[in-house]
């Protein structure tokens, strides 16, 4: 049962599918697991389901592992999922936010990405779809959505860890959740997670105007990242893309904001400042932990800010 | 499976633009095939580039050369990486 799963440790994409189906089969009423798509390589697109209920109510996305290397990322996807799934009926939040929203999660969002990070290369970061012009594999799936899609916060190189590919949303793994976000139609909010360097990001990265809302997420997010700290003192820094790193186009949380997704965040999670990707899995639920009040805080406004 | 064997993650603190500039340009020298962890965006922030061994003592001479102060995050990153599948070994020994 999900009761005997090693949350302390990093697990193959087929230790983590078999996961998702015992989670599943734990919480017959609360989760239910659907499939929006399948990679390039076709592997299936699983995206968990939380709803209590009701049609098309609003919801809260979230997504792990778009860039397959950071694992860190994947770990606290499995351990948050569980997370919402065990604490719905005992947390107040959590269960006031699922009975009136749906919350969508999909935690291997480039699973070729990931098994090829097990079996051939552990830095891996990219899609892994062949380039007509290159011999360089895979896109950049975090530079090839269409908000500001080919600036010059992405590269046209194949070879490029940024590249952004050879036109927007041509990412398998990216139009398929383009398709189901905009099939939706009512998702209120966005999250994707990402390590590392401990940093919460907001809208625009692809260009220095601010959002409309910018204040809002600002106030959001340093509340969020003074709750993340609470429990070990991570430091995270705060801010839109722009501004706190630099020029990003074609990203998740953007490419959300454009199309009316108010409150669109991206996490960097820990690295402690001495492992980069290659975070020891001993602090996978230090890291998990020290995420879910930032998360809650998002998804808490969220319900209580109806758009 | 690739290996990196005698890798190193060099955690890179650009003083000023000028200095940022290069460590770009030192990025898209494909040959040496280094790879940003963590990209270079302004003076005063870490920048984390991993090395391939081969290139290590360009790399670092680069560095020195332009006066470019950095440290070594990771000395190794294949003993990280040995660790790491030794420790998801243990976990499905235990979890078995």
């Amino acid at each position: 049962s999900t009761k005997t799963f090693d949350f302390a440790s990093y697990h193959t994409i087929d230790e983590i599918y078999d996961w998702i189906d015992m989670l599943v089969d734990g919480h017959p009423s609360l989760v239910s697991k659907i499939q929006i798509g399948q990679s390039y390589e076709n592997r299936p697109l699983y995206v968990l389901k939380f709803s209590t209920g009701g049609s098309n109510r609003p919801a809260i996305w979230l997504d792990t592992g778009i860039h397959s290397r950071e694992w860190v990322t994947q770990a606290t996807g499995i351990w948050t999922a569980n997370k919402i799934a065990e604490e719905y009926g005992q947390d107040p939040s959590v269960t006031a936010i699922l009975d009136s929203m749906d919350i969508f999660f999909e935690i291997i969002t480039n699973p070729d990405g990931f098994a090829f990070t097990h079996s051939s290369n552990r830095m891996w970061r990219k899609t892994r779809s062949i380039n007509a012009s290159s011999h360089c594999v895979g896109v950049d799936p975090n530079r090839n959505w269409d908000a500001g899609f080919g600036g010059s916060g992405s590269s046209s190189n194949p070879c490029s860890d940024i590249y952004r590919g050879p036109y927007a949303h041509s990412e398998r793994e990216v139009k398929a959740i383009v398709d189901f976000i905009h099939s939706h139609g009512n998702m209120k909010s966005v999250i994707s997670i990402h390590s590392y360097s401990q940093m919460l990001l907001f809208p625009y990265g692809y260009k220095t105007e601010p959002v409309p809302n910018h204040q809002e997420l600002n106030e959001l997010a340093k509340k969020a990242v003074n709750d993340l700290a609470v429990l070990y003192g991570t430091k995270y820094t705060y801010g839109s893309i722009v501004d706190t790193i630099y020029l990003a186009d074609g990203t998740t949380v953007d490419w959300a904001y454009d199309n009316g997704v108010k409150y669109s965040f991206s996490f960097e999670l820990r690295d402690t400042g001495r492992y980069g990707f290659l975070l020891p899995s001993s602090q996978i639920i230090p890291t998990a932990t020290e995420t879910w009040p930032a998360l809650l805080d998002i998804m808490v406004y969220v319900l209580e800010h109806p758009y | 499976e690739q290996l990196f064997v005698g890798d190193q993650v060099l955690r890179i603190t650009a003083s000023n633009e000028e200095q940022i500039t290069l460590l770009r340009v030192l990025g898209e020298q494909a040959e040496l095939q280094v790879d940003f962890w963590r990209h270079p965006t302004s003076p005063g922030r870490p920048a984390d580039l991993r090395v391939p061994f081969p290139s290590l003592q360009a790399v670092k001479i680069f560095l020195e050369s332009n006066s470019i102060s950095y440290s070594i995050m990771i000395k190794d990153v294949q003993e990280l990486l040995d660790e790491e599948k030794k420790t998801m070994m243990k976990s499905r020994r235990i979890g078995r």
